[in-house]
């Protein structure tokens, strides 16, 4: 009697601690604490078991968990930094932290470049382990890049012609593709992207900086839940 | 309508399966 009992904070497998998440991140401890919320909010959509699953993210996505989408599937592989098909706490927050506005632009650049690398046919060179030089990924910009067009235009029902398609995707490697060889790699990237700022706009949400205020949580400012 | 100037990451970057802020709908 008169007894004020705690209840214990219960957390699901994949949980990771806020002060840690918030040390190797742009967030602060109680933005990471509000990404929880979220994270809470989407883990448990379809199955509440603490983790994000394909489903449960197409389904925050498209309102439609069987929706079928490239480039959702790409950024759900990208989470799931583990490979295990999930999105555990630490790698929603490691991941949602390169779309923070603070982030560094060039871990937005390196993102982005690893996003639309579909099949990760990166491969690694001799000379460049030898040397210790940055690892090239390469890719094959006309294949990938006119399967993504493709891909973009059946989203939004739009048709164009194929010679349309191909000459947006010639136009756009004749200014890449600078080397020539038919491929893109970091450095040609990087330097795309320089003339070309708009494309890494979808790797910035401006939702990111008003966290607290979406998703307020109070759980580790008072240590106390359910109070 | 596709502009013809649009290049294909620009055009690319619209789909709503890279459009994250669906993820902070209440």
């Amino acid at each position: 009697m008169g007894c004020f009992c705690l209840k214990k904070l219960g957390h699901k497998p994949g949980y990771e601690a806020p002060i840690n998440l918030a040390s190797e991140t742009p967030f602060t401890v109680n933005e990471v604490e509000a990404l929880y919320d979220l994270f809470k909010k989407l883990s448990r959509s379809i199955i509440d078991d603490g983790l994000i699953h394909k489903e449960e993210f197409q389904l925050a996505l498209f309102k439609n968990s069987n929706k079928q989408n490239l480039f959702a599937d790409r950024i759900f592989e990208l989470f799931d930094i583990k490979h295990n098909g999930v999105i555990e706490f630490g790698e929603f927050v490691r991941s949602l932290s390169v779309f923070h506005p603070n982030a560094p632009e060039a871990d937005k650049i390196a993102f982005l470049f690893r996003l639309y690398d579909l099949r990760q046919t990166g491969c690694i060179e001799a000379e460049e382990i030898l040397t210790f030089h940055l690892i090239f990924l390469l890719y094959d910009l006309n294949r990938k890049l006119k399967e993504m067009v493709k891909a973009l235009l059946c989203e939004n029902n739009m048709s164009l012609s194929e010679d349309m398609v191909d000459l947006i995707v010639e136009k756009t490697m004749m200014e890449a593709d600078t080397k020539r060889d038919g491929k893109i790699d970091d450095e040609e990237w990087k330097e795309f992207v320089k003339k070309n700022p708009s494309i890494i706009k979808i790797m910035t949400l401006s939702d990111l900086k008003e966290l607290t205020l979406a998703f307020p949580s109070f759980v580790m400012n008072s240590g106390v839940s359910d109070l | 309508v596709v502009p013809a100037t649009m290049n294909a990451f620009e055009l690319i970057s619209t789909s709503q399966g890279l459009n994250l802020s669906s993820l902070f709908e209440k």
